[in-house]
C-alpha cells in the first residue's frame, strides 16, 4: 500500500526520544 | 490503579530541558554524596518516565550516563571547571538509575544507584597503543610506588606528616617505563620528624586532605620518583562533634608502613 499525501507517516522520520545526545564520547 | 487511569506515566524526551534539568540535580547529588573517587559529570541520559505520584507529585525514574572528571570528590573545585578524563587517560563511565521526587517545586532524590566502569584496555590501546592502562591498587608497583611517593612528599615537607587516605587511580605506563598513581593524603597529628609508627598518628578535627599525583620511574640504575600534591582547605568538623573532646581517630584512613629506606633517587 502506498501513502498518500497527508497520511501520518508521511510526516517524515520522526527523531527518537530517547537515549539523548552524547556529551562527550562513549565508551 | 483507578480504572481509566492510563499507564500512570507520561514520556518525555531525553533531551528535553526539563530532563536535562532533573539529569543535572541527579549528577549534583552523586557528586555531593562521593565518598571517594572522582567527581562525574552528565554524558548521556539513557532513559526517562515521569510517574504520577499520588497524592501529589511526580516522580521521574531516570538513567543517565556519566562521565569522570580529573577533580577528585573532596576537591573544592567547581565542577564546570573541571575536565573529563580523555579516553587516552583511560576514561571510566558512570551507569545511574535515579528516582526523582518532584513536589510543590522541589525537587528529592529518592533513589540512587551507579556503577563505573573502565573502558576496555582493548579500546584504549586500539586507538593509543601506548597509552597508559588502569592497573589495580593492590599492584606491586602500585603499592610501591604511593609509598615511595609519599615519604618523598613527607620528607620536603618539615612540618605536617600527611598519612595515606585512599589510592584513586593507578596505571601502567610502558615508555619510560613507569608507575602512575593519583592518591589522597590527610594532614596528621605528627610532624613528619618524629614519625616512628604512622599507624599511630591521627587526622585532625579539622580535616585538610591533599590530592597528589605521582610518577616513579623504573630504570636499571635504580628508580626515580616524582611527586605533586594539591592541599585543600580544611574542613571543618561535624556540628554533632564534641569541640571540646580529643581530636578523633579516624578509621577510614589506611595505615601507611614507611619504606625500608629512602628512594634511591627523588624528584619532588
Amino acid at each position: 500500500k502506498v501513502g498518500q499525501p497527508g497520511d501520518a507517516g508521511a510526516a517524515g522520520p520522526v527523531a527518537p526520544l530517547c537515549p539523548g545526545r552524547v556529551r562527550y564520547f562513549k565508551i | 490503579a483507578p480504572q481509566g487511569a492510563g499507564l500512570g506515566f507520561r514520556e518525555l524526551a531525553c533531551d528535553d530541558p526539563e530532563t536535562e534539568h532533573v539529569a543535572l540535580i541527579a549528577v549534583d547529588y552523586l557528586n555531593k554524596h562521593l565518598l571517594q573517587g572522582f567527581r562525574q559529570i552528565l554524558n548521556q541520559i539513557d532513559k526517562v518516565k515521569v510517574w504520577s505520584r499520588r497524592p501529589f507529585g511526580e516522580v521521574y525514574e531516570l538513567e543517565i550516563d556519566t562521565l569522570e572528571t580529573t577533580c577528585h570528590a573532596l576537591d573544592p573545585t567547581p565542577l564546570a571547571n573541571c575536565s573529563v578524563r580523555q579516553q587516552a587517560e583511560h576514561a571510566v563511565e558512570g551507569d545511574c538509575d535515579f528516582h526523582i521526587l518532584k513536589q510543590d517545586g522541589q525537587f528529592r532524590v529518592l533513589h540512587a544507584q551507579c556503577h563505573s566502569t573502565p573502558d576496555s584496555a582493548e579500546d584504549v590501546r586500539k586507538f593509543c597503543p601506548r597509552c597508559p592502562i588502569l592497573i589495580r591498587f593492590n599492584d606491586t608497583n602500585v603499592v610501591h610506588t604511593v609509598k615511595t611517593a609519599l615519604a618523598a612528599f613527607n620528607a620536603q615537607n618539615n612540618g605536617t606528616y600527611f598519612k595515606l587516605v585512599e589510592i584513586s587511580r593507578a596505571q601502567n605506563v610502558p615508555f619510560p617505563v613507569s608507575t602512575l598513581v593519583e592518591f589522597v593524603i590527610a594532614a596528621t597529628d605528627c610532624t613528619g620528624q618524629e614519625v616512628t609508627d604512622p599507624a599511630k598518628c591521627n587526622l585532625l578535627a579539622e580535616k585538610q586532605y591533599g590530592f597528589c599525583k605521582a610518577t616513579l620511574i623504573h630504570r636499571l640504575g635504580g628508580e626515580e620518583v616524582s611527586v605533586a600534591c594539591k592541599l585543600f582547605q580544611t574542613q571543618p568538623q561535624p556540628a554533632n562533634a564534641n569541640p571540646a573532646g580529643p581530636a578523633p581517630t579516624v578509621g577510614q584512613a589506611a595505615p601507611v608502613a614507611p619504606p625500608a629506606g629512602p628512594p634511591e633517587s627523588v624528584v619532588v
